[in-house]
């Protein structure tokens, strides 16, 4: 049977209103939803295939498709690359930056790399505090200069400290800063211009809605980053947030964070999250 | 009143003698969309634009009226209907509890509000019950002592009623309590438990929703676990100097029967007001 307009409407639409309610940003649902569309129509389906399978089907495919985008291998990217990997955390305010950088950190001692972190956020009260005290208890060396410093300075003498030791990674954490804030914003190219990093981490948060699209974007523009790490997904988000940054900066979700502890963090796999999403 | 891409929507109809059903089909599609766009929760934009379009063919405009003022007029009635109301902040003695997801700008929020109250010639003092975040006793503790506010918290402890415990009676004089509670989401049950016992104690006067301008369709079922716990009485939105457009604030307040309180645009003490209807649902609108 062929599948004309008529028959995948109603399905079409019910998906894309599923799509929504699971904090997929409306624009990329609409364009999701549109290729689709633009691929059924003409196609044919099994006469035993009800249309709204056929539909459902696709739009597993298109969700996966665009979800695995560029997939990385983080641990192979660590250890084929030349030491010391330097790491830049970058996002909007509160998204969970240093926590993540925290889990990293445990996550890489884990797997037997020396790690150093630069507490590049030199700005907010109390950020110097709470990443010196992630440190303490990894057992690691934290890089800080006084509140009020040039974050670029911190960050740049984190790299000369690794390369000195002989240490494998560097992880720089940065303020929180948003992306319509062109000051800031250059403050962020400047820190990576002075001590360029090997690898960009933009963090984002699951609970995040449409604006995911715009930060994702504008920040991906001004510091292109390698890959995403998402946030708070155990916060009963079912994570639309992840096709959002994929589907319009193109770069892949590296891991998840699923808590507040140092091992609530996954690493992103594709046909989970689009389950998960999907029902 | 409305914002922009709307006001084109507009003036395509600004012509038309009568709105026939296809002209407020399409105007109807055009504002779901923008709703959606600003985060309103899914389920309440499909009721807004129902009722939006069964309004605008079925109510004749009142004299001197045109068909499209109409139409703006209504769907500017049905917003006002859920977020019209701006909460009224007494300025007097009071307790206030802060709660809400991590990360939200509850500490920002709380340092905000203490200046406020300072603005007001109140005598404003900030209890720290954050005993999980590290370095959140030192987060608060400067931010406080920036803007010369009292401070209460105990660095070592991780007892968050004992806190409270110690701390209450030592700021007892002070005409506004402020509470800043650690960040927690509707699934950590040890978490909720813990705000409730913190909300026994303290028996706070307002209990404050703080909402991420960026939250997305999780702000209704936040909200409504939130208020099942404790009861909420006011929604602040933070983060308003971004993109986002607070949508979500609106499930909030439907789900929490309470209103908007304040917004929070900018991480000093001074980035905050007091709640404005007109100029929010312009914004979410835009
Ligand atoms: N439930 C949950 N909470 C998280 C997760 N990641 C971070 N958090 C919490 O989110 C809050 C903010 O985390 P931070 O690491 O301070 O975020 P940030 O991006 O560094 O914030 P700024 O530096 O202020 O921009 C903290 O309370 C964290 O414990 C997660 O995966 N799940
Ligand atoms: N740009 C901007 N940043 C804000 C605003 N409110 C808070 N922030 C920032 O958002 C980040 C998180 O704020 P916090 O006050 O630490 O959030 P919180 O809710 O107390 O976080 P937890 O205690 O970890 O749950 C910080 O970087 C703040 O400076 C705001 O209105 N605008
Ligand atoms: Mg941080
Ligand atoms: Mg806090």
């Amino acid at each position: 049977l062929i599948i004309d307009e008529k028959s995948i409407e109603k399905p079409l639409w019910d998906l894309e209103i599923a799509l929504l309610e699971s904090d997929v940003a409306i624009d990329v649902a609409d364009e999701i939803i549109a290729t689709i569309k633009t691929n059924l129509i003409g196609s044919k389906r099994k006469i035993q295939q009800k249309s709204k399978s056929v539909v459902e089907q696709a739009l597993e495919d298109a969700l996966l498709k665009v979800v695995s985008v560029n997939q990385l291998n983080f641990d192979e990217i660590i250890s084929k690359a030349k030491k010391p990997v330097h790491i830049v955390f970058i996002g909007v305010n509160g998204t969970g930056k240093t926590t993540t950088i925290a889990k990293i950190a445990n996550r890489l001692k884990k797997q037997n790399y020396s790690v150093v972190i630069a507490a590049g956020d030199t700005f907010r009260a109390g950020a110097i505090d709470q990443i010196e005290l992630h440190a303490n208890k990894l057992g690691l060396k934290l890089i800080k200069h006084q509140e009020g410093a040039d974050p670029a300075a911190v960050v740049f003498d984190s790299i000369e400290y690794a390369k000195a030791r002989h240490i494998d990674v560097v992880l720089s954490d940065t303020a929180g800063r948003m992306h319509t804030n062109i000051n800031l914003m250059d403050q962020l190219k400047k820190i990576c211009r002075v001590a360029p990093p090997d690898f960009v981490i933009f963090v984002d948060e699951a609970v995040a809605g449409n604006d995911a699209v715009e930060r994702a974007a504008l920040f991906n523009t001004t510091v292109p980053f390698d890959g995403c790490i998402l946030s708070k997904t155990d916060a009963d988000s079912k994570g639309g947030a992840a096709i959002s940054i994929a589907h319009t900066t193109g770069k892949p979700i590296l891991f998840l964070g699923v808590g507040q502890e140092y091992d609530d963090l996954i690493t992103f796999d594709p046909h989970w999250l689009v389950e998960r999403l999907l029902n | 009143k409305l914002g922009g891409s709307l006001q084109n929507v507009l003036k395509r109809i600004a012509g038309a003698g009568r709105i026939d059903e296809r002209t407020v089909s399409e105007l109807v599609k055009d504002i779901q969309r923008a709703l959606l766009q600003a985060d309103v929760n899914v389920k309440l934009v499909m009721k807004l634009s129902k009722r939006i379009k069964e309004r605008s063919l079925k109510e004749k405009p009142p004299a001197g009226i045109n068909p499209r003022e109409h139409v703006v007029h209504i769907v500017y009635q049905e917003l006002i209907d859920i977020i019209g109301r701006s909460s009224d902040i007494k300025l007097g003695k009071q307790t206030i509890m802060m709660v809400g997801l991590q990360g939200g700008g509850k500490t920002t929020t709380t340092v905000k509000l203490a200046r406020y109250f300072q603005r007001k010639g109140l005598k404003p003092a900030v209890i720290c019950v954050d005993t999980f975040r590290p370095g959140a006793y030192e987060q608060l503790k400067t931010l406080c002592e920036r803007i010369h506010v009292a401070f209460y918290g105990e660095a070592g402890n991780s007892n968050a009623v004992e806190i409270l415990k110690h701390g209450l009676p030592q700021i007892e004089k002070y005409d506004v309590k402020i509470i800043d509670t650690a960040g927690r989401h509707a699934l950590e049950s040890e978490l909720i438990q813990e705000m409730e016992d913190i909300y026994e104690i303290v028996k706070p006067d307002h209990k404050f929703l703080v909402l991420d301008a960026a939250m997305g369709q999780q702000a209704s079922e936040q909200a409504k676990a939130f208020n099942n716990s404790i009861g909420i009485t006011g929604i602040i939105i933070s983060k308003l100097d971004g993109t986002a457009k607070g949508g979500g604030a609106l499930s909030a307040v439907s789900e929490t029967d309470s209103s908007i309180a304040f917004i929070g645009a900018g991480e000093t003490p001074e980035d905050l007001e007091k709640f404005e209807p007109d100029r929010f649902i312009s914004r979410l609108l835009g």
